[in-house]
């Protein structure tokens, strides 16, 4: 289980974003490649919310929100309709 | 929809809405299952240019092409990354990986909030009439978010995102989860966006009632909505062999059944599956039901699919029996075999006859579609219900509108009941949910954003929830469908919408992003999870006393200490006058005689535009141990304009 892939929703404070970066989402990936040569990004929001989604193992996930100007990594849920 | 619009006075009030100039401006974003393009209700003659606000599109998919949109359905997308990365590529051959709908959920919410009219509207001639969405000179742009395997957060997000990028000016949401923070809420967090550009968010409530605590899409930032019923009904009656009939509905069309009656059976004798009595699928011995009409108790899976059970097991016709988790709330489905709902106490009573008559017989007569049911609305049973779980200060629902029987557009993939054996198309369905009632309020707040372009959203929300109305004509209190009695505003929130009043609220409560990171703060959010929803860094201000009660929000959710002795609660608001200058006094009541209500200042006069403020305290000679609600109202008043507002008291 702990080597099986889930999505995950990334928050990023954007504002903490290292001026060696000359855009969010090369940090983004950058933090993102960091925890995982192979996870790929989903999405990349920037209205909805700061950050990204992606495919990582449970240890990638908890190893990324240590990461700095990482909020928070949530596991995707499911909705149904009403 | 049909009925709606005259349900809810839009058809003698047309000359109140400007919708024919102003209205074509105002863009409804909805997520949902897509768009059936080919629809009538996406019919654009009459409409003039898009709006140049808009910067969304039409994206070309499976059997989905830029042609496929319009004047009226003005952009279409579709978002399946998180949705194929969680349970593989999509099967083009079994959905489409496009904007259409291959489920009609999406074409039937998209035509409710803003389908153009279409004249002779009908599903198999029930509900005839002219249908037309609640904003019809609204644009529509669908976002489509739910697949055959459901609706992921990660898409939903990344929909939102666009949607605001694409600059609609409402959001409609019929989906939800569970309660949750929220910080970890993709739907709250989105909306929270979406409201700081001026979206209002509107949610449906869900369908987990009469349950309390059973609500979905719950922030403050959002308009959640409930679902009550319509003064129409299609009933269809049982007429048991010992001369007794029961009322019931359905929305059968078909090969009727012999004039004489037929043997009846119970389910739960005729299968030897635990829980034969449900209908599940292959549960049913085709010896024991061939040739009879079979009662089915409701639950556990589709009560369309019972019927599809019953037909294949050889049965002739199915009557569906409420339980008490549905008590008399009647749901009306397009069997594919003679069928009809009756409520609890009709089941049991036929159930009663079943199991003492040797040779029980059965007929059901279907009478088509009647109007003018009273009393309406009524609460449906199955409309998500308070309190709130996350913030019992916040009074949810906020409203209810019009979600039981809802005939609105369709898509022509699916047969009207949804089930693969359904090989029937039809151009409008007949459902049920918050589902449905969502979008009429989405299409409503268009209506009143085309109206008055600079209301805020939750300036348009305070307007439709102050003058909702919580009684019915003769002054008796709504319903709930669950009980049979007054419903709450754990039930109704601040009641049935009324959007012709809704034009003139005379007062209203203003909401702005300030006020919500004060809420945030008042919640002891951390900086963190205050980032995670507002998008910035925030420091509450640990000098400043935040309180939720503060929130200028429309209802009044009181919670009590429990256990002590008398407790008092302040809860600040501040009104803001968006009619003509004039005097205001305020009423309150409970219905808990312990409780107190004391208004500070007890009249307010206004000038136009102007702000006032006011205190309420409220408090409670009570000391209670246990869990205890209870329920007031206090509104404003000029002689002209009756501002309302719920209350709900909680120990």
């Amino acid at each position: 289980e702990e080597d099986q892939k889930s999505t995950y929703i990334v928050h990023v404070a954007k504002s903490e974003m290292p001026e060696t970066f000359s855009h969010h989402s090369a940090w983004y990936e950058s933090s993102l490649k960091s925890v995982s040569d192979s996870a790929e990004m989903l999405y990349l929001y920037d209205n909805a919310i700061h950050g990204f989604s992606t495919r990582l193992t449970a240890e990638e996930a908890r190893t990324l929100e240590t990461q700095s100007g990482i909020l928070a990594v949530f596991p995707e849920t499911r909705f149904e309709l009403h | 929809t049909t009925r709606t619009p005259e349900f809810l006075g839009l058809d003698k009030n047309a000359d109140m809405f400007p919708e024919s100039t102003s209205g074509g401006e105002v863009i409804i974003g909805l997520l949902d299952t897509g768009v059936w393009p080919e629809s009538k209700s996406f019919d654009d003659t009459g409409l003039g240019p898009i709006p140049s606000s808009w910067k969304g599109q039409c994206e070309t998919g499976t059997n989905f092409t830029t042609s496929n949109c319009n004047k009226k359905l003005i952009g279409a997308r579709y978002f399946a990354n998180g949705y194929q990365a969680a349970t593989g590529p999509i099967d083009e051959s079994k959905e489409s990986k496009s904007p259409r709908d291959d489920d009609g959920h999406g074409t039937h919410t998209a035509s409710t909030a803003a389908g153009s009219v279409v004249a002779g509207a009908s599903l198999f001639g029930y509900a005839s009439g002219t249908a037309r969405g609640m904003a019809n000179h609204a644009r529509i742009a669908a976002y489509k978010v739910c697949w055959l395997g459901g609706c992921f957060s990660s898409d939903i997000l990344a929909a939102i995102d666009k949607a605001i990028e694409d600059n609609v000016n409402v959001l409609s949401l019929s989906l939800g989860g569970g309660m949750s923070d929220y910080y970890r809420d993709s739907i709250a967090i989105g909306a929270f966006a979406a409201m700081e550009k001026g979206i209002l968010v509107s949610c449906s409530a869900g369908n987990a009632g009469p349950s309390s605590f059973s609500l979905s899409n719950i922030a403050p930032w959002i308009t959640t909505v409930g679902a009550g019923t319509l003064d129409r009904d299609f009933p269809a009656y049982v007429s048991l062999g010992n001369g007794k009939n029961y009322s019931g509905v359905s929305l059968y069309k078909g090969n009727a059944l012999p004039d004489s009656p037929l043997p009846l059976i119970y389910a739960g004798n005729a299968s030897n599956a635990t829980g034969g009595s449900l209908c599940t699928a292959g549960t049913l011995t085709p010896e024991k039901v061939a040739g009879k009409i079979v009662l089915c108790d409701r639950g556990v899976n589709a009560r369309v699919q019972k019927g599809a059970v019953v037909k294949a097991a050889g049965g002739l016709g199915m009557v569906l029996a409420n339980t008490a988790a549905n008590g008399e709330e009647l749901v009306a489905d397009a069997h594919l075999l003679p069928a009809t709902a009756v409520g609890e106490k009709a089941g049991d009573a036929i159930k009663s006859y079943l199991f003492s008559d040797s040779q029980p017989t059965v007929k059901i007569l279907f009478e088509g579609t009647k109007v003018g049911i009273q009393p309406s609305p009524v609460v449906a049973a199955f409309s998500s219900r308070g309190p709130n779980g996350i913030t019992p200060q916040i009074l949810k629902p906020d409203l209810i509108a019009p979600g039981v029987n809802i005939l609105a557009g369709w898509s022509k993939a699916v047969g009207p009941t949804g089930l693969t054996v359904d090989n029937r198309r039809v151009d409008f369905n007949i459902i049920s949910g918050t589902s449905m009632s969502c979008p009429h309020v989405s299409g409503l707040a268009a209506l009143i954003k085309a109206a008055h372009p600079n209301w805020s959203p939750a300036v348009i929300r305070s307007a439709l929830m102050t003058t909702a109305y919580t009684a019915y004509k003769n002054g008796d209190k709504l319903q709930d469908s669950a009980t049979g009695k007054p419903s709450t505003p754990f039930d109704h929130g601040a009641g049935h919408v009324d959007p012709v009043s809704a034009l003139n609220p005379g007062l209203v409560y203003d909401l702005a992003v300030d006020d919500y990171l004060g809420f945030l703060c008042a919640i002891n959010y951390t900086d963190a999870e205050i980032n995670s929803v507002a998008r910035r860094k925030y420091q509450c201000d640990a000098s400043k006393q935040y309180s939720v009660n503060d929130l200028n929000y429309p209802s009044f959710a009181v919670v009590f200490q429990s256990g002590g002795g008398s407790t008092v609660v302040k809860h600040k608001r501040t009104l803001t006058n968006v009619g003509a200058a004039g005097t205001y006094s305020v009423s309150a009541t409970s219905d808990n005689p312990s409780i107190q209500i004391s208004v500070e200042p007890k009249v307010l006069s206004f000038k136009e535009n102007e702000n006032k403020s006011y205190t309420v305290t409220f408090t409670t000679s009570a000391s209670t141990s246990q869990s205890q609600n209870g329920f007031g109202s206090l509104a404003w008043s000029d002689g002209k304009h009756v501002v309302g507002s719920p209350i709900s008291f909680s120990w």
